[in-house]
């Protein structure tokens, strides 16, 4: 189970490895932009029907642990961080980053920029923004889409009744919710 | 050999008859109307009761019957590869899924065209009204949009945004984003059993008198609110007609008639041979009326001279008449004098001629209405109106008839999204 201590499960931990790597380095952003089809679009319709990954046990090597097990700690891992990436600027991570943050209304700066870093690490759906044969929207509509704009209605259910009856009466409508 | 070679492809998910992808307008989107939906037994979340994630999944699809012509069924018996649309929550490598999921954070769900949809149960889903956590009713609503056949859509407000937006409090699916699906699949269309305003006298406490109004659409045994200012059902309609309106048959009502004169304030529904009157201020149909009437009562006591069971009726307050509707004739009462109009019955295309040459519905009317919101008597057959001749209209075009019939209309043209919904989900 996940851990927790509280009654209600307010202070579960969820393990580091079941946590999303964070997009801080352009190494993890080319990964997300190359996911969600901004490198080159995604052909997710025919993703579903591809073998399954075959499973691979990538578990560390195992530590001297008995010297170190305490209850309730968490057992750090050691182990070298990996070299920084070389920062050499790629046109095509460029490209499909100034993409990424044109589809977000964020800045077009093509830099991974803290708003940038923001906006793709923000939770998300799983299917990829741009697919291969794409009708993507944008703004709720489509190339060949005839959009109706809902204009707000001039009249409203608000209206004097024009009854035989007499009085000073003003007809107007409830609005009950769901 | 080359076909015994094919079986031993692994294929996660047959792959969906040609027939069955393409909608409207070529695009990949469902043909069929009526869907079946399981949330699988193996990919049940760990954070919610089973029961709670069925009725969130029940009212995930229900939103979007509300909206498009497209019905959900949930299927737990029938063969998985009858099943238009699997549910299932699951962590990492998941249900067989070819992508895997990421942990708590980020990734929320992912979905497939026509497909199956999962969760990412690492992701803390809460019930709908729940302050905290994700709404799982939010992310099964633009999940099944990608089932439906929608992308992506970058614009505030669309329940397909790809970003996950905390939840408002009265988070439904706006005009854009209905148009979108009807765009796939159409609007919704259809007879009805009738139209009516419905009339409120309320005091405030100052003591002045209030009147207000609703539109309500009845079909057969379900009913809709419709907010005209809006342009759309209240959120949550259709319900069943006997929840709302109590003594009254729950279902097949042929017309409603306001009658309101000086004397006389009095709400009828009809029937077959029968008639009830309203009573308003109880909420429920009157077993007896102060004048000493037992419902429900038959039309030919009640309206002496006309025939039943009626297709239809109206009370035109221009005159003081009852207009009753029966294949092609219309019969005319009196409420003044209580007794049938003589002249009458006439043929409907004599009393409201058509404006273009066989433009008319001829006979055998759904509803006729009088709309306050639009000042006008509306003809109602099948998925189309008529918009009778009024005086504004004649004074701009002398040459139209009195009473004529103006050509017609799409109901779905004018009164939007009045979609049936699952009879399985109309009590959620």
């Amino acid at each position: 189970e996940k851990l927790f201590h509280s009654r209600d499960h307010s202070d579960v931990e969820i393990p580091a490895a079941h946590q999303p790597e964070l997009i801080i380095d352009q190494d993890a952003a080319q990964q997300f932009l190359k996911k969600y089809g901004f490198t080159k679009p995604v052909n997710w319709e025919e993703m579903q029907y591809e073998s399954a990954p075959v499973p691979v046990d990538d578990d560390p090597a195992p530590l001297d642990i008995m010297s170190l097990i305490r209850e309730g700690d968490v057992l750090t891992r050691t182990g070298e961080d990996s070299a920084p990436e070389d920062s050499t600027l790629n046109p095509e991570y460029i490209n499909a980053l100034k993409e990424f943050q044109k589809m977000y209304n964020l800045p077009v700066t093509g830099e991974l920029d803290d708003t940038t870093k923001a906006a793709m690490n923000k939770p998300r759906c799983g299917v990829p923004d741009k697919e291969a044969n794409d009708t993507s929207m944008v703004n709720g509509t489509s190339s060949d889409l005839n959009e109706t704009h809902h204009n707000s209605t001039a009249g409203s259910d608000a209206q004097s009744l024009n009854h035989t009856q007499g009085g000073n009466a003003t007809a107007d409508s409830t609005e009950p919710v769901r | 050999r080359k076909r015994f070679l094919e079986t031993l492809l692994v294929r996660k998910r047959k792959k969906r008859a040609v027939d069955d992808m393409f909608g409207l307008t070529g695009q990949m989107a469902f043909s069929k109307k009526m869907l079946k939906w399981r949330l699988i037994g193996e990919g049940y979340s760990s954070q919610l009761s089973i029961d709670e994630q069925r009725y969130i999944f029940r009212l995930a699809f229900r939103m979007w019957s509300e909206i498009c012509p497209l019905e959900f069924e949930e299927d737990n018996s029938s063969p998985l590869a009858m099943i238009d649309m699997r549910l299932g929550f699951g962590t990492g490598r998941h249900l067989g899924c070819t992508q895997t999921f990421d942990g708590a954070g980020r990734e929320f769900a992912h979905a497939w065209y026509l497909g199956d949809i999962h969760f990412d149960d690492d992701e803390h889903f809460t019930a709908p009204n729940s302050d905290n956590g994700i709404s799982l009713l939010k992310v099964a609503v633009h999940e099944i949009g990608h089932v439906l056949g929608l992308p992506h859509i970058y614009r505030t407000g669309s329940i397909m945004q790809p970003s996950y937006i905390p939840q408002d409090s009265d988070f439904e699916i706006d005009w854009l984003d209905r148009k979108a699906i009807q765009h796939l699949y159409g609007g919704c269309v259809g007879p009805f059993s009738t139209v009516f305003d419905w009339i409120r006298k309320e005091r405030t406490p100052y003591g002045e008198l209030v009147v207000r109004f609703n539109t309500y659409f009845l079909r057969d045994s379900w009913y809709w609110l419709y907010e005209n200012r809006n342009n759309r059902t209240r959120y949550g309609d259709p319900i069943a007609l006997q929840v709302g309106w109590h003594g009254i048959p729950s279902d097949g009502i042929d017309g409603f008639a306001h009658v309101w004169t000086w004397r006389i304030d009095a709400v009828y529904f009809f029937k077959g041979t029968q008639y009830w009157r309203y009573d308003s201020e109880n909420d429920q149909a009157y077993t007896e009326d102060p004048e000493g009437h037992k419902y429900p009562r038959l039309i030919s006591e009640g309206f002496p001279g006309i025939p039943s069971p009626i297709d239809t009726v109206f009370y035109d307050r221009r005159d003081y008449k009852m207009y009753f509707f029966k294949d092609s004739l219309v019969h005319a009462f009196d409420v003044n004098k209580n007794q049938k109009d003589s002249g009458f019955p006439k043929r409907i295309t004599d009393m409201f001629p058509a404006v273009v040459p066989n433009d008319h519905p001829a006979g055998n009317l759904d509803a006729v209405y009088f709309s306050y919101t639009h000042n006008s008597v509306f003809f109602f057959k099948g998925m189309y109106f008529w918009k009778v001749v009024d005086n504004p209209d004649r004074l701009k075009n002398p040459s139209l008839p009195y009473n004529g019939l103006m050509p017609r209309q799409n109901v779905a043209n004018q009164w939007y999204d009045i979609c049936n919904v699952h009879s399985s989900v109309l009590k959620i």
